[in-house]
């Protein structure tokens, strides 16, 4: 799964990674 | 909490000792915001219980291109909910 990383200006580190299907609301 | 379409769980257990817990938020009905959001993963972070604001996190979010500027409400008022809920547990568990 891919991992991105993004690092916002005042320091905090954001990681995103795919959320897992059964996580998600049906729609 | 109300259901904002934006949900917000504790990415780590909570030992209730740190103050900086790691929080992981992600969009379960994007229909709910103004705008829907780019990108569908889930967002790991991590959020001091004493120093900041869930609204704080939510306007970094919004900066970092996560969110549109229209739904910062919405992404705070989501972190705030589960905050408080964090929160409320500790207290419960070892009040004072």
């Amino acid at each position: 799964s891919v991992v991105t990383q993004v690092v916002h200006s005042a320091g905090r580190r954001f990681i995103v990674s795919p959320v897992p299907e059964s996580r998600l609301k049906e729609q | 909490a109300e259901d904002t379409g934006v949900r917000v769980e504790l990415a780590e257990e909570d030992n209730g000792r740190k103050s900086s817990i790691a929080l992981r938020l992600w969009v379960e009905d994007p229909k709910k915001l103004k705008v829907k959001p780019k990108d569908n993963g889930a967002i790991e972070f991590t959020f001091d219980l004493e120093k900041e604001t869930p609204e704080d996190v939510a306007q970094e979010m919004v900066e970092s291109g996560f969110f549109h500027e229209s739904d910062v409400k919405i992404v705070g008022k989501s972190i705030r909910d589960r905050v408080a809920l964090i929160q409320w547990r500790r207290e419960r568990i070892c009040p004072g």
